[in-house]
């Protein structure tokens, strides 16, 4: 309730919540808690449609637009000992769900899918390891890294409706890669965040798999995430986030930083910074590998600590909105679906999709 | 940004870096 009084729905001058207009809930009632979000492309009797999955802690559910803004639950995928902990977006894939697995960190990858020969829904694994970092880019492709005690391995892997197929190692960087984003528009292009807060650039084809420059992320700023790159006139750009930063460090309120990029010299420029909204305290919660903070193409949104979710402008370096934790609770989860919309979640499971 | 600030810039660089970087 505090929170809540703290975040008017509507700040002076500031975001407003009627950006973001609530369409549908879907409503869990097994009550299990929500631990991620997230929309696939779904064919059935040759018709695509968009989906919403949800994941709890064992198991995962697909469901299917109904009449009048409303949601059915088609299938629940039951998992075993492993909690779930993430589903990992596939972009441009259908009929395909990713989910991580694992106690603190990653400890499997798994496919969820439907297999039309057999008519039933399964589920397959796709790699184990101590894994540090994984997204999913264009072309069913996963790119993940892991670590034994001796060395790194950075692996990317074709997925099919058939399974895992197709492996390519990445050569590593010494380092530890905390998160990977694909480059809008160029299919061989994948950057990467470090431990060490550099950035990494990587040629991802089936024959190579080249480390192409590591950069630095900018001295005056702890470790960075990447969450999306883009190319444009010779220069890279890249979405960071701050997971560790403390307000008294030189970033202050910073929740995103779009960083310009020359990958010819190395050198780098900060383009847009953007910050919690106004009248929020606290920092936002953001964490590689359990993201509480999702961008899509430039606008970006996170959970914060006082339980709303804020939404930025990312090229513009503004919040353009907040969703004031409500008396049913605060935020858990804020994710893009593809489109434009958010879906936002509680933790007793009920998510709502907004549209932006 | 201008190009001072952060060098000359290439719009090959992908391809440019591909050539150099080791196998």
């Amino acid at each position: 309730e505090d929170a809540a009084e703290q975040l008017p729905p509507v700040l002076p001058d500031g975001p407003r919540e009627e950006n973001l207009q609530l369409v549908s809930e879907l409503k869990d009632s097994s009550g299990s808690c929500a631990v991620d979000v997230s929309t696939v492309w779904w064919e059935a009797d040759g018709c695509r449609e968009l989906r919403v999955v949800t994941a709890s802690e064992s198991s995962v559910s697909l469901w299917e637009p109904l009449a009048h803004d409303c949601w059915g639950k088609v299938h629940t995928w039951q998992l075993g000992e492993i909690p779930v902990i993430q589903i990992i977006p596939l972009p441009d894939t259908c009929n395909l769900v990713c989910i991580a697995l694992g106690e603190l960190e990653i400890g499997e990858i798994r496919l969820l899918l439907y297999s039309s020969e057999a008519d039933s829904f399964k589920h397959s694994l796709v790699k184990t390891g101590n894994i540090k970092a994984v997204v999913g880019i264009k072309d069913q492709r996963l790119v993940s890294s892991s670590r034994t005690l001796q060395e790194q391995q950075v692996e990317m892997v074709l997925l099919s409706e058939m399974g895992s197929k197709d492996w390519q190692t990445l050569m590593p960087p010494e380092e530890t890669v905390t998160a990977f984003a694909e480059v809008e528009g160029m299919r061989e292009a994948l950057v990467g965040t470090t431990a060490a807060n550099s950035i990494v650039v990587w040629s991802v084809n089936l024959k190579t798999g080249q480390l192409l420059r590591k950069m630095n992320a900018g001295y005056s700023y702890p470790a960075s995430i990447c969450h999306r790159a883009y190319s444009d006139s010779g220069l890279l750009f890249v979405v960071l986030s701050h997971p560790h930063a403390k307000e008294s460090e030189s970033c202050g309120n910073l929740a995103f930083r779009v960083v310009a990029f020359n990958p010819k010299t190395g050198r780098s420029r900060g383009v847009t910074f953007s910050s919690l909204p106004p009248g929020c305290v606290g920092r936002q919660v953001l964490e590689a590998g359990y993201l509480e903070g999702d961008v899509w193409d430039t606008s970006g949104a996170a959970v914060l600590t006082s339980g709303a979710v804020a939404v930025w402008d990312l090229l513009q370096g503004r919040c353009v909105a907040v969703l004031p934790p409500g008396p049913a609770g605060h935020w858990a989860l804020a994710r893009w679906a593809l489109g434009t919309g958010l879906l936002a979640g509680r933790h007793d499971g009920t998510v709502c999709l907004y549209r932006y | 940004c201008s190009e001072s600030d952060l060098g000359p810039i290439s719009l090959n660089w992908f391809e440019e870096l591909s050539a150099e970087a080791p196998p």
